[in-house]
């Protein structure tokens, strides 16, 4: 048996919401440590990896007698988490041996109870293994600021060069059209934390990123105030999200290298 | 030319 019932159906729906458009179809792994979920998108550029722990607050309560993988098809799950209201406690059930998935939404006052089952796929999906690394730079930043950031400079071409250095980090895009360059200074005299800019610097990095994927991971922008962006030179960017109570939501995406 | 390349160069099966 598997159950997790989860606090906020909202937090549910942002990451689904984020995820479906580059993913289609997706294995949930469940084991009693939490959920996870790693997924690459069809052009094999991108890769997603979401983590929410069993023993986060986010979750009111939590049981997984065996592993199991539920594959799920994103844009069912979508569609059935819009019958959930953003307050609605969402409870996960599957059985040991699953073939369905149900969802059961309770509102806030107990008035409402809806239950929804979905079939579950056979996905036939290759994991692969992230190694835990050091990365040259790692750059913390309100994430409304990087979607901005992102969505402006798309207007102008299809790659974005990120350029971390010791003063900051500036992302540039060079199209057939025109040009543009966004600076971004660390911050040291801001109140809140999650509208500061930080970077952590080991080494400077300038690599190359396709801004659709990058445009694409910002559908996770209302998850988290703050985004990481983790890079070093020649290796894929990590582009994470942290879930408040839960866990987070990475991205990585392949660098445009010169051939 | 800077050319995109794949993400499973980068990992390997688990």
């Amino acid at each position: 048996m598997f159950e997790a019932k989860m606090l906020q159906s909202s937090v549910l729906k942002k990451i689904i919401e984020s995820l479906k458009d580059l993913f289609a179809d997706a294995n949930f792994d469940c084991s009693s440590s939490g959920i996870t979920l790693q997924d690459m998108d069809s052009s094999h550029v991108a890769l997603c990896y979401l983590k929410l722990r069993s023993d986060e607050e986010g979750f009111e309560d939590y049981r997984c007698d065996r592993n199991i993988t539920l594959g799920v098809n994103l844009g069912l799950m979508s569609k059935i988490l819009k019958c959930a209201g953003n307050d609605d406690v969402v409870t996960l059930r599957a059985e040991d041996e699953p073939n369905i998935l149900t969802f059961i939404f309770d509102s806030k006052n107990s008035e409402r109870v809806s239950k929804y089952d979905i079939k579950l796929m056979e996905i036939d999906s290759e994991l692969l293994g992230i190694p835990d690394t050091d990365y040259s730079c790692v750059v913390k930043m309100p994430s409304h600021e990087f979607q901005r950031i992102c969505s402006n400079l798309s207007q102008l071409g299809d790659s974005v060069t990120i350029d971390c250095h010791k003063e900051g980090v500036d992302f540039k895009v060079a199209g057939e059209q025109g040009s543009g360059a966004i600076k971004l200074k660390q911050t040291t005299s801001v109140d809140k934390e999650e509208d500061q800019v930080t970077v952590q610097l080991n080494e400077p990095v300038t690599q190359s990123f396709a801004l659709k994927f990058l445009c694409a991971f910002t559908k996770a922008t209302s998850l988290s105030d703050t985004v990481n962006l983790s890079l070093t030179q020649d290796t894929p960017v990590v582009v994470e999200y942290p879930i408040a109570q839960h866990g987070y939501l990475r991205f990585y995406l392949a660098p445009k290298i010169e051939e | 030319k800077k050319k995109q390349v794949s993400i499973s160069r980068f990992f390997t099966p688990a």
